[in-house]
């Protein structure tokens, strides 16, 4: 099983 | 104020296809180098980040940055009322809170206007740190649509494998599983036709078909596509727009469990 992951934290807020 | 014009309103029709079923709405930021577009969708799964550069305009005058909040499926009727061959202006003055697009016929037999009110989004402005992928895949972008679509068929997810020998799709599910191999070509002449992989360390990575399918709206915009992958990091999904800039998806990979 395999869950999705979420972008949060990939990039940063400016 | 702002004035952009471009001779083929086709070009933002296939931008709005191929971003609006991920994004209800979108600041578009208006600079003098251009209108740069970024949002997540509301699930912050993946991220539409949109650049046309203002040398690939016709006409291009910004005295201030801008932001234009806007409704992308209001955006899109208006321009299902340009034919694909008008030009397109679009212009908003300092401060304003309505945009015009202006739709003009070769022969300017037919000249329409529409203005739509602009939103105020407060949107968050990311960051996206360089990165030096492990994988870099270039192929027809109609080829790489055939594929999500296809798969689709047989699973909820798509696992893309990058080695040296090729790229690999598989996906499984009830019926059974499937796999589509895309082996390296040494097809110089038509460029458009030929995949490429860059590999620095082999890669595989799982993704939803739902938002690679979403992205694949975007293949009417460029013959090829650029998929670049590393372990722990988003795909990101690159079609580069012809002589105006370029229209990337960033898609978090699933993770197993």
């Amino acid at each position: 099983t395999s869950t999705q992951g979420r972008l949060d934290g990939f990039f940063t807020v400016l | 104020m702002f004035e952009a014009r471009l001779t083929a309103s086709a070009t933002f029709k296939k931008i709005l296809d191929a971003i609006k079923d991920l994004l209800n709405e979108a600041s578009f930021d208006c600079s003098e180098s251009g209108i740069q577009l970024q949002a997540m969708d509301n699930s912050h799964v993946s991220l539409v980040s949109l650049m046309l550069r203002s040398d690939g305009f016709d006409k291009y005058r910004c005295d201030r940055n801008l932001t234009m909040g806007m409704n992308l499926a209001n955006m899109a009727k208006i321009f299902k009322c340009a034919n694909n061959e008008d030009t397109v202006t679009i212009k908003a003055q300092d401060d304003a809170d309505i945009v015009t697009f202006m739709f003009e016929a070769k022969k300017q037999e037919k000249i329409s206007d529409y203005e739509m009110k602009l939103m105020n989004l407060d949107q968050e402005h990311l960051g996206i740190p360089e990165t030096d992928f492990s994988c870099v895949i270039r192929m027809p972008s109609g080829e790489f649509a055939r594929i999500c679509k296809d798969l689709a068929q047989f699973g909820e997810s798509i696992m893309i494998s990058c080695t040296k020998e090729g790229v690999k799709f598989s996906t499984g599910g009830d019926i059974g599983t499937a796999n589509v191999k895309i082996a390296q070509t040494n097809n110089f002449e038509k460029e458009e036709e030929s995949v490429t992989i860059e590999m620095q360390e082999p890669v595989s990575l799982t993704f939803a078909c739902q938002y690679l399918n979403s992205f694949t709206k975007a293949t009417p915009l460029a013959s090829q596509v650029q998929l670049s992958m590393s372990d722990n990091v988003p795909l990101v999904v690159e079609y580069q727009i012809p002589d105006l800039g370029h229209l990337r998806f960033y898609l978090a990979p699933k993770i197993e469990e």
